[in-house]
């Protein structure tokens, strides 16, 4: 079993996605949830997290197509050819092209788009294919093969020496390739938390935030991934998943509308789309605060109201995103407004119609319709702990 | 230059095969085994050493034997669907 001899990997962990072109013969919220649970397949045996983008510029573009679709392979009508993709690289590389003139199915009958989209997706990592029957990433469709374990053990070598190891610790990727944490040269460094231990009963978060289907968990310099249906979590240094932030997040928010993720450091600010930092840092006077507000603790959309409220020690600001304007009358003592809360935000995130505030061990459930807090927690619950 | 085949292996090897066998066999082996498109069909004997050669990689890559000819084994994979990327190429 070889993979590319020219090793052809992302060189990043975070990796984005995107559906342009749907099949007709599944229903669109099926497509998405086959597409994700094929991505899953890569993410749960490996350091990798998949983002979903609504861009045309994704790592990973998906599409259904017949005979010429834009590329030099055209499709070859039903049975034959059912899938191709193409391994890491820019424009092209790492795209999923699906033959439209077969009959994709979530079941056994015609051809599960979960299992072809799972072997796909190993091309677009950088997987090639495998003379063992058992392997994924064996060329031939079989409607038999089990959806439980559907990579071998090759499968989980390659994508592993590709990637790094699963991390049962934390690794990171450098110009030396996979690096455990302990690695000296990582550890004389300026990092001074080696590594994060991330079920201790004090454990706290500097910000908190969605980030697609994951939600991220800045602590120092450091960053765990949790994706929403998965178990496993990713962590390492802030800037191994995002190379232009070297500092640490003091607050992080998502405005799903933009499919954009903001990260705010002292008074500066960037903006998230899939895992791209996009361009450079702005200051945080764009949002409207007066000069003397140069570092924020925690800020969170609502989705309901289109506000993303900014909490800085015993005060609060809310920012209409819809008008990108600051609402008047604010600040507003955060005390006033959110009963049982008053001391200063660490964090907080907003999900299904409740506000999680992180006080430093402690996660307070907000109901944002109720106004009150309906329950508390341990923070290190939100990491499996 | 490509060794000389035998006339009858030549007939051994594309007995019994139909124009349509030939045809699959040959599409498949240029998709995925790098077979090289200038080869007519119709000249595939005086290009037999590779077809021949190109047969026997597919044969190995899927561990059927490696007889060179179309046979009903090697035919019954060539008609598997399957991932439209080569076998043989990045």
């Amino acid at each position: 079993y070889s993979h590319n001899n020219r090793v052809n990997r992302w060189n990043k962990n975070v990796i984005t996605y995107s559906i342009g072109r749907y099949t007709s013969d599944l229903p669109h919220s099926m497509v998405d949830s086959l597409i994700e649970s094929a991505l899953s397949v890569w993410a749960r045996a490996s350091t990798l997290t998949f983002v979903r983008s609504r861009t045309q510029r994704a790592d990973i573009m998906v599409e259904f197509a017949t005979f010429e679709h834009g590329d030099a392979y055209p499709f070859d009508g039903s049975k034959g050819t059912l899938a191709h993709a193409f391994g890491p690289g820019e424009g092209i590389g790492g795209d999923a092209h699906f033959d439209d003139d077969e009959t994709w199915t979530a079941g056994s009958k015609g051809f599960n788009l979960y299992l072809v989209a799972a072997h796909e997706f190993g091309h677009s990592l950088g997987l090639r294919h495998s003379q063992n029957p058992e392997s994924l990433m064996y060329p031939t469709y079989k409607s038999s093969r089990s959806s439980h374990n559907l990579l071998s053990k090759e499968d989980i070598a390659i994508i592993n020496s590709l990637y790094g190891p699963k991390n049962s610790q934390p690794y990171y990727y450098s110009r030396y390739g996979w690096n455990p944490l302990y690695n000296p040269w990582f550890l004389g460094s300026h990092f001074p938390l080696m590594m994060q231990n991330k079920c201790s009963a004090d454990l706290s978060f500097d910000a908190v935030s969605t980030l697609g289907d994951a939600t991220f968990f800045f602590k120092d310099k450091y960053l765990w991934i949790k994706h929403n249906q998965q178990y496993d979590i990713k962590e390492g240094p802030i800037n191994n998943f995002m190379p232009k932030i070297e500092s640490k997040i003091d607050a992080a928010f998502w405005v799903p509308r933009r499919s954009t993720a903001y990260l705010i450091h002292e008074s500066i600010y960037w903006t998230v789309k899939g895992s791209i930092v996009k361009g450079k840092p702005k200051p945080i006077s764009n949002f409207g605060f007066p000069p003397w507000v140069q570092e924020i603790d925690a800020a969170v959309h609502i989705v309901k109201t289109g506000r993303t409220l900014f909490f800085i020690h015993d005060i609060y600001y809310s920012y209409n995103e819809n008008r990108r304007v600051m609402d008047a009358g604010y600040p507003q003592y955060i005390s006033d407004d959110f009963q049982g809360l008053n001391t200063t935000i660490d964090a907080a995130v907003y999900k299904d119609g409740f506000i999680y505030f992180f006080v430093g061990p402690q996660v307070y459930k907000y109901d944002y319709t109720q106004k009150q807090v309906v329950g508390t927690e341990k923070a290190n619950t939100w990491l499996g702990c | 230059a490509p060794t000389s085949i035998p006339e009858e292996e030549v007939t051994a090897l594309l007995t019994g095969q139909t124009q349509e066998d030939l045809k699959l066999a040959t599409e498949y082996l240029r998709h995925y085994y790098n077979l090289k498109k200038e080869q007519p069909l119709a000249r595939i004997k005086r290009n037999l050493p590779s077809f021949t050669s190109k047969v026997k990689d597919m044969q190995s890559f899927f561990g059927l034997n490696t007889t060179g000819s179309l046979d009903s084994e090697t035919l019954e994979v060539m008609s598997t669907p399957r991932c439209g990327v080569s076998d043989v190429e990045d």
